[in-house]
């Protein structure tokens, strides 16, 4: 699920999960 | 690219066109990180290459809670890399004709 943050500027981020496969191993 | 820890990449296939591009940005490494990461995910966002700054979205993200201020530099740079590259690959597709 994706979750939106609108900044004051009016600038949207839309926050959403990293694809496990796209992760470095740690 | 060097690396920052911070991984960001086009949201969508560039059309060599718009100002306006899609980014998603993403920690792969939070030890590269100086201050308290926020886990959240991939953060996208429109990115307009005439109008804006790496760094000004950056200090966006630390307002916005995702990042400390201390490693405001190292997403900047992280931007500032990824928009470097798509501004080279377009000039580069210019440059070759259609």
């Amino acid at each position: 699920s994706a979750a939106q943050v609108v900044t004051s500027a009016g600038r949207r981020f839309i926050v959403s999960p990293v694809p496990e496969s796209r992760l470095k191993e740690q | 690219a060097e690396d920052t820890g911070v991984r960001v990449e086009l949201a969508e296939e560039d059309d060599g066109k718009k100002a306006a591009i899609a980014l998603k940005l993403w920690v792969e490494d939070p030890k590269k990180l100086k201050g308290k990461y926020k886990e959240s995910g991939a953060i996208e966002f429109t990115f307009d290459l005439e109008k804006e700054t790496p760094e000004g979205v950056a200090q966006e993200m630390v307002e916005s809670g995702f990042f400390h201020e201390s490693d405001a530099k190292i997403v900047g740079k992280s931007i500032r890399d990824r928009v470097a590259l798509i501004k080279w690959r377009r000039e580069r597709n210019v440059s070759a004709g259609p």
